[in-house]
């Protein structure tokens, strides 16, 4: 029979915007 | 006699594998302090191979917090270093094509048949296995319409002060300054000193500088078709209003100028291929503006030729023309009312957009059409010169 290729899993990713917001907390958090 | 048995090398199947505390290192030496000039000659977009290289290890090993932490970082690392080098035109378009190429990897390695037509059987043994990383190709294709702006922006910043006076100022063709309309004098855009003047080659040599840059960093052909349409665009639309807001510009000289400059670019524009960008489309008000300089404004033919010509110009723009027109010497009339009147008339049923000048600030929208690569991840190799060598072929 024909082999299926196991379904990949959606990896979630925040927005554009979401990142920046979290990487300037991160950036702040670190001095 | 002895037999010696060579151990045959382990075949290198295109996947980058590294420690996860050496994420920090390969952000920095492959992202935030990457000179686009120390991967000269080498294949184009080597960062996004590189960077694709090690997802897929991350996806080969089921480890989507690697993924995820990778992906982040080299956001946030192409978005910081755009920051650093926001007038950068060569940095920029560094980023830019290898932000495209990383989507373009994403997708033609995605497993998604719609992205495999093209794809070797040997590629097809390259996608992802374990993760769909659609929402990462959302955010990836956000950040490249971003780094497209600041492109333009960077462009458009080196242009703009050559436009009015390369195309309306400067005379290049011989014994047109006889046959100026008094009270003309040579202005500066917008610099204080007078004598900041450009000619129309010291705009096509930039053209030349940012088509070889593009070129050089292997950016989409696609892209680099709407980068020229836009700035071509920009080129128009700073030419026009100038020409609708002076009285000095409005001579059949100015006119007669404009539409030599204009077919130099065009002429640029077809010797780089470039052509089919629609870039001479985004000119069409300026070179009817030129013809209308040119054109006779006296008799009802005249007026009928003129509304059958400037289909790209509003009925706001040629009456503003045909007022500020300025004869060239006392045997020359000036339009008539009357005549200005002829044209109104016979454009009253026209829809025209209301504002008399061009948004000069206008920006296409933008496309990142699919380029799948030839080139197959085993055939990459890591030059010295990144210093990566804690990543491990497999």
């Amino acid at each position: 029979g024909i082999r299926h290729p196991r379904p990949r899993v959606l990896l979630k990713a925040p927005t554009l915007a979401e990142m920046e917001e979290m990487n300037i907390s991160e950036e702040e958090e670190s001095p | 006699r002895q037999v010696t048995v060579q151990r045959k090398e382990k075949d290198f199947q295109g996947m980058l594998e590294y420690h996860k505390d050496d994420e920090a290192a390969l952000i920095r030496n492959l992202v935030t302090d990457l000179k686009p000039q120390t991967l000269s000659g080498t294949v184009p977009c080597l960062p996004a191979y590189i960077l694709y290289m090690c997802i897929r290890h991350a996806d080969y090993t089921n480890d989507d917090l690697k993924v995820h932490s990778l992906l982040t970082s080299t956001i946030n690392g192409i978005k910081k270093v755009l920051k650093k080098h926001n007038d950068d035109f060569e940095m920029t378009t560094f980023w830019l094509s290898n932000t495209c190429r990383l989507l373009h990897c994403l997708k033609q390695y995605s497993g998604d048949e719609g992205f495999m037509t093209q794809n070797t059987a040997k590629q097809n043994e390259h996608c992802l296995k374990n993760f769909d990383l659609t929402e990462y190709r959302q955010v990836l294709s956000d950040l490249s319409i971003q780094i497209y702006q600041q492109l333009i922006k960077i462009a458009e910043g080196l242009l703009q002060p050559m436009i009015v006076s390369a195309m309306l100022e400067n005379e290049s063709i011989q014994g047109l300054s006889g046959v100026k309309p008094t009270g003309y004098r040579k202005r500066s855009s917008s610099m204080i000193d007078g004598d900041n003047s450009y000619c129309l080659e010291a705009i096509i040599h930039q053209m030349n500088s940012f088509h070889t840059v593009m070129c050089d960093q292997g950016l989409d052909p696609e892209i680099i078709l709407q980068v020229f349409k836009q700035l071509f665009y920009m080129i128009n639309a700073v030419t026009l209003n100038n020409l609708l807001l002076r009285k000095d510009a409005c001579s059949w000289s100015t006119g007669m100028q404009l539409r030599y400059n204009i077919s130099q670019l065009e002429e640029w524009l077809r010797g780089r291929n470039l052509h089919q960008s629609g870039a001479v489309q985004t000119m069409e008000p300026l070179i009817q503006a030129a013809q209308l300089l040119q054109l006779k404004k006296k008799t009802h033919e005249d007026a009928e030729a003129i509304c059958c010509l400037c289909t790209a110009l509003s009925t706001q723009q040629i009456v503003k023309i045909l007022n500020l027109y300025t004869p060239l010497n006392e045997f020359e009339e000036r339009v008539t009312v009357s005549f200005i009147r002829t044209i109104q008339a016979q454009l009253q049923d026209r829809n025209d957009p209301q504002q008399l000048l061009l948004d000069f600030k206008h920006m296409f929208p933008v496309l990142f059409p699919f380029n799948p690569s030839s080139l197959t991840m085993d055939s990459i190799h890591i030059p010295a010169c990144l210093n990566l060598e804690f990543l491990n072929e497999v």
